[in-house]
């Protein structure tokens, strides 16, 4: 089973 | 003041079709140098950038910068108002604009349409996103990856995207079977054949299909698509406008549990 990050996982927030 | 007349108007109402399914309300930043506007859906898994020059507007005008806090959604209803060969204009002329002002006109001048959009005050969710060289570019057809995406979502709900120095592969599994789709490098003079991979480091990365046909709603803004990966990074799919601009989506990859 596979899953998914939020994207502020990667990005940070401004 | 704030003014910007866009020649080609259609080009906004394609951005706005392309991007009304992912997101329901935007902010855009309009500055002196041009209009940008970023924003996620609600899932947070992917996000929307649009950038657009001032130079790649007949008239640009913002003498200080201002926000628009717009529902896409009624956007899009005004702009339904546009014929595809109108000019459209933005205009506010207030410094806390409570609404936006639509003009469209036909070629010949002999048709003017004037709407008035009303804002919303938007909790700005604004990402910093690194300048990143990925290590696997691919720059195709967009129809072609449009196609692409849009057979294999049949078999599978995820896609996986493997490259090669001389390849990208597309491979699915599902319940029915399992398949691939492998894009070669051509370096053919028609957008519609070529096929440019720059490949610093082959990368194998896993993304839902649902969006990325979201994201394909782009496809005619451009005959031309670029995809950018990175291992362990959000996927960039971005849409280059002629003079104007760009439209960029990303999206996180899928991960094993």
């Amino acid at each position: 089973n596979k899953n998914q990050n939020s994207l502020t996982t990667y990005f940070s927030n401004q | 003041m704030f003014e910007a007349k866009l020649q080609q108007g259609v080009i906004f109402k394609k951005i706005v079709d392309a991007i009304k399914d992912l997101v329901k309300s935007v902010n855009i930043d309009a500055s002196t140098s041009g209009l940008s506007m970023q924003a996620m859906d609600s899932a947070h898994v992917a996000l929307v950038s649009l950038k657009l020059n001032e130079n790649g507007f007949k008239d640009y005008r913002c003498d200080r910068p201002i926000t628009l806090g717009l529902s896409i959604e009624n956007l899009s209803k005004i702009l339904k108002c546009a014929g595809n060969d109108d000019t459209i204009t933005l205009q506010t002329d207030e410094e806390e604009p409570s609404s936006l002002k639509f003009f469209f006109e036909n070629q010949q001048a002999s048709k003017i349409s004037e709407f008035s959009l009303n804002l919303m005050s938007l909790d700005s969710e604004s990402l910093g996103i690194p300048d990143t060289d990925y290590s696997s570019v691919i720059q195709m057809s967009s129809a072609e990856f449009s196609r692409i995406c849009k057979e294999l979502s049949s078999i599978s709900e995820t896609v996986e995207i493997e490259t090669s120095k001389e390849s990208v592969k597309f491979s699915v599994q599902g319940d029915i079977g399992a398949g691939s789709i492998t894009v070669k490098n051509n370096q053919s003079d028609k957008d519609v054949d070529r096929v440019d991979l720059q490949i610093d480091q082959p990368v194998k990365l896993t993304f839902a299909l649902r969006y990325l046909n979201m994201f394909n709603k782009a496809v005619s803004l451009s005959s031309t698509v670029s995809l950018n990966m990175s291992e362990e990074n959000p996927l960039m799919v971005e849409y280059k406008i002629d003079d104007l601009g760009s439209l960029r989506f990303y999206l996180a990859p899928k991960i094993s549990d």
